[in-house]
């Protein structure tokens, strides 16, 4: 069945602050460094989801890999712009 | 609790502050008490000594700044990112600075100045997040009461891990 358009634009919001967030807290650009040199927004698949299993690991949450509500969650709460992975 | 790379830490007991610039969201004088009291609480359980200076360059310079505010690292309006701070080292080591796009309080209505400050200040001496929930050094903000704030085991064991105990009986 189709998927309403405020749907999809709902996930890509999410995926838009989900990738900010990890850029910013996690090293999300390192990891996929090899695919940086060609398109500076493009972050491989596996990087994010990598990214975000360390990201539900240092919550204490399920260590899924997906960008569930409980993620989205804690992606949406007021916090300290420090890095939690210590560069 | 967690350090940063290279256990980096101050290589000194006696830490010089300086407040740079204050937010019209609560009075200088509030301000003035939230930082001391913030800082109080790491000097309290570690032989650290922080001294206020009013001009030159002090270990923890801090400041309150929107957006782009000349780091690199820009706030990010309301809400989101509340403050951020540089790890010990020379010159931008210790720095911290406060999002003035939020509205600061000394209460609940807004976010807390002393928790936020007290939380950034942890880093400007060497701790970086912490796992543990119920830890200050946790990312999230979360308010508590001022009045009965309490440092967790874990904020006091990864503090003293770096500077010792307090040294005074």
């Amino acid at each position: 069945s189709a998927v309403p358009l405020s749907e999809i634009e709902k996930n890509e919001e999410d995926w838009q602050l989900a990738q900010t967030y990890l850029n910013r807290f996690y090293k999300l650009k390192d990891s996929s460094a090899g695919f940086a040199s060609k398109n500076r927004n493009y972050v491989s698949k596996s990087s994010l989801s990598n990214k975000i299993k360390k990201m539900q690991e240092f919550f204490g949450l399920e260590i899924t890999g997906n960008l569930d509500s409980a993620t989205m969650g804690i992606m949406e709460k007021p916090r300290c712009g420090v890095p939690d992975v210590a560069e | 609790y967690n350090h940063f790379p290279g256990t980096i830490k101050w290589k000194k007991d006696k830490i010089t502050y300086r407040i740079l610039n204050y937010t019209p969201d609560i009075s200088s004088t509030d301000v003035d008490t939230a930082i001391w009291r913030a800082l109080k609480i790491w000097s309290d359980i570690t032989p650290l000594k922080f001294t206020r200076i009013f001009e030159g360059e002090a270990d923890i310079m801090i400041s309150f700044g929107a957006r782009e505010h000349g780091d690199n690292y820009p706030f990010d309006g309301a809400n989101g990112l509340l403050a951020h701070a540089f790890p010990p080292a020379a010159g931008i080591g210790g720095d911290t600075h406060f999002d003035e796009d939020e509205t600061w309080t000394m209460g609940s209505n807004g976010y807390n100045l002393f928790l936020v400050a007290a939380h950034e200040f942890g880093h400007a001496l060497g701790l970086a997040h912490s796992r543990d929930p119920g830890a200050l050094m946790f990312p999230t903000y979360t308010f508590a009461s001022v009045n009965e704030f309490r440092l967790s085991q874990d904020d006091v064991s990864g503090i003293q891990a770096l500077y010792g105990a307090s040294n005074e009986i």
